[in-house]
C-alpha cells in the first residue's frame, strides 16, 4: 500500500529507520480503531493479496468503493505515521 | 477516531500504542 507509491519516499525511509516490526505494530494499533469495513478491505488487499476486483466480489460492493476505502485507509494511516513519527 | 486522527500528538500516539499493547 505504501511502498508502491513513489510520491512518498518518507515512508520508505521510515521503514528503514524503524524496521517492519515497529511499523506493523503501529498499523495494527491504528487499524484496530478503524471502522470494520476499512479494516476488512485493508486486510484482504494487503495481507491476503486479493485484487480490487476480487474484493469487490467478496464484499458485494463496486470496484470504485473498494478503491475509495483503500485510498482513505492509506491516507489515514499516513496521517497517523506523520503524527506518531514527526 | 478518524475525525481526530490529524490532531493526535506524538505523545498521544505513544499512549495509544501502550494501551493497545496492554489490551
Amino acid at each position: 500500500v505504501f511502498i508502491e507509491d513513489p510520491e512518498d519516499e518518507w515512508i520508505e525511509k521510515l521503514n528503514e529507520e524503524l524496521g517492519g516490526d515497529q511499523m506493523h505494530k503501529h498499523i495494527d494499533m491504528v487499524l484496530h480503531r478503524f471502522p470494520a469495513p476499512m479494516k476488512s478491505i485493508y486486510d484482504l488487499a494487503v495481507n491476503q493479496r486479493f485484487s480490487v476486483q476480487e474484493i469487490s466480489k467478496i464484499k458485494g460492493i463496486s470496484v470504485e468503493e473498494v478503491e475509495s476505502y483503500l485510498v482513505r485507509t492509506r491516507k489515514h494511516l499516513l496521517t497517523s505515521f506523520k503524527g506518531r513519527y514527526p | 477516531f478518524l475525525d481526530d486522527i490529524e490532531k493526535f500528538s506524538n505523545t498521544e500516539w505513544i499512549q495509544m500504542q501502550e494501551d493497545y499493547s496492554v489490551d
